[in-house]
């Protein structure tokens, strides 16, 4: 059986609230390292991985491997009836019908109790490749949400090139064009602010917009965001969780004339 | 312009 108890409810809240908008029918899948996640867009351009390690739970409880097959609309629903503080418990049976959300409030003895009823998902799994990419790039979650922003009220594309001189994130549209550029910057007093770029071989890669301005979603999870980009492959956006947990993104480029 | 690619093309089934 699985049991999953999680100090504040709002992490689950917000990695769905992230996802729900691209995927919409997932396995969550449950073994004794923690709740995995993958799925693609129905369009098969992006990709969500989610890794909730074992450790992000106290305590986590996992005998076999379990899928929970989720509608996330459904999950949504129930989730909206969590305080964020609340404490949150998953539980489920070995080969489970439904799974049990348990909020618990920690200031008042309140305890309000869910049942989801599961689904048969067949879902695709892909394997990804370990990649050493050309070139990795942290920078406030904030300020790529921004430029994502930005640019699409330009564009439906953009071209993210990176070389020695920064990272410049590029957009040509009817009405004209638009770029931002930023450069390796450090901020002793708040670290979040640190733009780091490390660069093995320059890089210019085209994306749709409109996937990026959904994955900035997960802004609220993480101060940072990692950008990892390689020529002609899909580019990685990770917002890192506590515990080793991670909420990844990959999306394929535009490619070719 | 360039074209959109899927994932299919880099990611293999498992």
């Amino acid at each position: 059986m699985l049991e999953a108890r999680l100090e504040q409810a709002n992490l689950l809240k917000k990695v769905v609230d992230a996802i729900k908008d691209l995927v919409q029918d997932c396995n969550f899948d449950c073994n004794d390292s923690g709740i995995a996640l993958q799925a693609m867009d129905n369009s098969h351009v992006a990709l969500v991985s989610m890794m909730l390690k074992s450790e992000s739970f106290s305590p986590f409880r996992c005998d076999r491997n379990i899928a929970l097959g989720i509608n996330l609309t459904s999950l949504t629903k129930v989730l909206r009836a969590a305080q964020n503080e609340d404490i949150l418990t998953l539980k489920a049976e070995d080969a489970p019908d439904v799974v049990n959300l348990v909020f618990e409030s920690a200031e008042s003895d309140r305890i309000s109790e869910y049942d989801i009823k599961l689904m048969d998902i067949d879902q695709e799994h892909l394997g990804i490749p370990e990649t050493e990419y050309a070139a990795t790039i942290s920078m406030p979650s904030a300020e790529f949400q921004r430029i994502c922003r930005d640019l699409m009220a330009l564009s439906e594309s953009v071209s993210i090139e990176c070389s020695k001189e920064g990272v410049k994130f590029a957009c040509q549209g009817d009405i004209g064009s638009g770029s931002v550029t930023l450069r390796s910057h450090t901020n002793v007093d708040k670290p979040e602010m640190n733009v780091e770029i490390d660069l093995t071989e320059p890089v210019s890669l085209t994306f749709s917009l409109k996937y990026l301005v959904g994955f900035c979603k997960a802004s609220s999870l993480s101060g940072q965001v990692k950008l990892c980009l390689s020529n002609e492959v899909p580019l990685l956006v990770e917002y890192a969780l506590a515990n080793n947990s991670y909420l990844r993104f990959y999306l394929a480029p535009k490619i070719g004339d | 312009p360039p074209k959109q690619a899927t994932l299919g093309k880099f990611f293999g089934r498992t």
